[in-house]
């Protein structure tokens, strides 16, 4: 419920600062759940630039925000120590933007039971509610699933649940961190009139005649199909798993029939894209033969080519399997576009074809890894907790060239026995020799998908992991990051090769199994974990040079205070080198210093552009300052003076040239 | 699935084994925001 109140709004393009005291991975964290906004709702972030309102993330003592933009200049979040989790950076992020916790709405009494008497002394007035005149639930339901509900234990004092749901089956739902609710995002939406999002495109499961707009093209051979089964398979659609009766279509196409080369070909409708990168995601399922290929194309539309050209993008192979199997493509179109799937029959027999369903294209960057875990049912139900029961990803190499691997318990370690445990470990790989050792400031991120249709309602599951150079091992003997046939144990792959993995990182209450058994996280009784690691070292200095209007206290929530709203601090120092002289940090970045003598004069403040000192000048209603160091001062009534000045100026110039040509006239007749 | 025979690989949990939320994690640390996690500026306070 959204505090009441235009004058609490950001502007749509929210400007940011990343503090330096962040930690990394909360740095790279931010930037993911920003992305999360961009997905799905019209909210965007932009590095901060000069402008007077903008929000500055640094690590304080814990998680918080504000609610709702204080036009204060600068306005401090905190994701400190433990926060570094995308569901948590949402969260604040929403308090920022102008939300109350979903307990405190007018209506609660109706939906929730709070438990006064399990609550700590002296928390009750964490427990209170609003009325409709200071919060607004923008006419949308009570929401057990939001990112922004208390858990069922917040402020309790003992072991009982300091808040019961009155329909009991949303006990174990509320205090969800995965992602934003559909509520959520329809309280958004609606605050900030979004009506679309900025880096959605399409979606398709192929549920309504109209197949999303798509067409079939008339230069191939045969068309696509689209069906709720058929006898070599799918047996079912991929959206509904046959569940839903008269519903669950995909599209087919048969290559059963026809000659060899025959093709069929789909379109999507026109595109338009927006940022240049986009990630193409949909299900494929192979019941023909492996020699049958399905390939990705785009049709870019350029003014030097209206009626397009094909480029293609990726052929997709495969023996045929006997269940539906996520792709993603990565596409880079920068004019408008079709998304082109091209079915083609191979030159073996075939009983079946090629199908696809739940297709999701948005301009967002697609996993570099995708570990399908089939029989996950079976997994859960005979799985022992602790090591016994851990399982292994197959390796992977990041984009710089490090493996590594995830490491899984389907039924939790011997303390968390109730929940996934998921931990990340650096392998030894065929780069090693040519790779920076420890391993720095890579962020492997691990996502268990929600494997709903429509990628804007999936709540995906995700924890990030950031290696740090100088993070030392236990026994503080080693770094824990260093080369796996260093600091590793020996490990082999089921082919009986062997090779070092290294120490893991992660976490063992990854997901509940109560979570992890709701939405679509297994569906077709498999889940997907996605995998990313990127380097993030660029992130390593990431605030402005100067902090224009306020000293930042990163001590404590409490002894923050502003300093001043009109004076320019001191120039601050960007962080030298975080690593010592055994690590190497290759990727880091030369950092610009012309900023440091701050030029700028009346307190304009100094922000580097092309590695150039600028002065970003003030400049209030009626009032700016102007030149290269901001030393001129101009104002609308110095205009007026000016314009009245000139004016007054050019009619006496005017009449003392009209006497004189009188005058000299008078003279002239006269004579 | 890759399964792996019972070569012992140290794993650190970074939560600690406990799945804290926001509240836990700003109760551990003293901290007295308002419901928690929400900084309020003077005048809400009053």
């Amino acid at each position: 419920n959204s505090i009441i109140g235009d004058n609490y709004r950001w502007p749509h393009v929210i400007p940011y600062v990343l503090d330096d005291s962040l930690e990394m991975n909360a740095k790279g964290l931010i930037l993911k759940a920003f992305e999360q906004y961009r997905l799905k709702t019209c909210i965007d972030f932009k590095p901060w630039e000069g402008e007077k309102n903008y929000i500055s993330v640094f690590k304080g003592s814990g998680c918080w925000s504000s609610v709702g933009n204080r036009q204060e200049g600068l306005q401090q979040l905190s994701i400190g120590a433990n926060c570094d989790k995308i569901g948590t950076i949402q969260h604040e992020f929403l308090h920022a933007l102008g939300f109350w916790h979903e307990q405190s709405r007018s209506d609660r009494d109706d939906y929730v039971s709070i438990i006064w008497d399990r609550i700590q002394p002296g928390k009750d007035h964490n427990f209170e509610k609003y009325d409709d005149k200071t919060s607004d639930s923008l006419n949308v339901p009570y929401d057990y699933t939001s990112v922004m509900h208390y858990s069922q234990n917040a402020f309790r004092n003992g072991t009982e649940p300091t808040i019961v749901t009155n329909i009991p089956d949303f006990m174990d739902v509320i205090g969800q961190r995965m992602d934003f609710s559909d509520y959520d995002l329809q309280k958004l939406n609606r605050l900030y009139s979004c009506s679309s999002s900025l880096s959605f495109m399409d979606t398709c499961s192929f549920e309504l005649e109209n197949i999303c707009g798509m067409i079939q093209s008339s230069d191939d051979n045969s068309d696509w199909q689209r069906l709720s089964q058929v006898p070599a398979g799918p047996n079912s659609d991929h959206t509904n798993m046959g569940e839903c009766k008269d519903s669950g279509y995909f599209m087919h196409f048969n290559t059963s029939a026809g000659a060899k080369g025959s093709t069929a070909v789909l379109e999507t409708r026109i595109l338009y894209p927006k940022r240049g990168f986009q990630c193409l995601q949909f299900y494929f399922y192979n019941s023909g033969h492996e020699s049958d290929r399905l390939y990705v194309w785009v049709r870019e539309y350029t003014s030097a080519h209206p009626n397009g050209t094909l480029r293609l993008i990726e052929e997709i192979k495969g023996s045929p399997a006997t269940y539906w199997q996520l792709h993603h493509v990565s596409l880079n179109v920068t004019s408008k576009f079709r998304v082109v799937f091209q079915g083609m029959r191979g030159s073996g027999l075939s009983n079946g074809g090629l199908s696809i369903d739940d297709i999701n294209l948005s301009e967002t960057q697609c996993p570099h890894h995708v570990w399908h875990i089939r029989n996950f049912t079976h997994l859960l139900n005979t799985s022992p907790a602790g090591t016994a029961g851990r399982i292994y990803s197959p390796p992977f190499y990041s984009s710089k060239g490090y493996a590594f691997q995830v490491s899984l318990y389907v039924n939790g370690t011997t303390d968390n026995p109730f929940n996934l445990a998921m931990y990340l470990h650096l392998i030894s790989g065929a780069n090693d020799d040519q790779l920076q050792w420890p391993c720095a400031w890579q962020q492997g991120t691990m996502i268990l998908l929600d494997q709903h249709p429509d990628i804007r309602q999936r709540m995906s599951n995700q924890r990030s992991i950031t290696t740090d150079p100088l993070k030392l091992s236990d026994s503080s003997s080693t770094y824990f990051w260093d080369r796996p046939d260093k600091v590793g144990s020996i490990a082999s792959f089921p082919n009986g090769t062997t090779f070092m993995r290294g120490p893991g990182s992660g976490t063992s209450t990854f997901l509940t199994h109560q979570r992890l058994r709701s939405r679509n996280f297994i569906k077709d009784d498999g889940v997907y974990i996605l995998l990313t690691m990127e380097d993030i070292s660029h992130l390593l200095s990431t605030q402005p040079s100067v902090s224009p209007t306020f000293v930042v206290n990163t001590s404590s929530a409490n002894t923050i205070k502003p300093t001043s709203n009109t004076t320019a601090t001191k120039p601050t120092m960007r962080p030298t080198a975080t690593t010592t002289a055994s690590v190497t940090l290759t990727e880091k970045p030369e950092l610009p210093n012309s900023c440091l003598d701050n030029p700028c004069e009346n307190d304009g403040v100094c922000v580097i552009v092309d590695r150039a000192p600028v002065c970003r000048c003030p400049a209030g209603d009626n009032w700016w300052y102007m030149g290269e160091r901001c030393e001129r001062k101009g104002s609308t009534q110095e205009n007026t003076i000016i314009a009245v000045s000139s004016t007054i100026s050019v009619f006496i110039v005017m009449l003392i040239v009209t006497i004189t040509t009188a005058v000299c006239l008078k003279k002239k007749y006269s004579q | 699935v890759w399964s792996q025979p019972a070569l012992e690989t140290t794993e650190i949990d970074v939560d600690g084994g406990i799945d804290q939320d926001i509240f836990d994690i700003n109760e551990a640390l003293g901290l007295d925001l308002f419901e928690g996690d929400i900084k309020l500026d003077g005048m809400q306070e009053r």
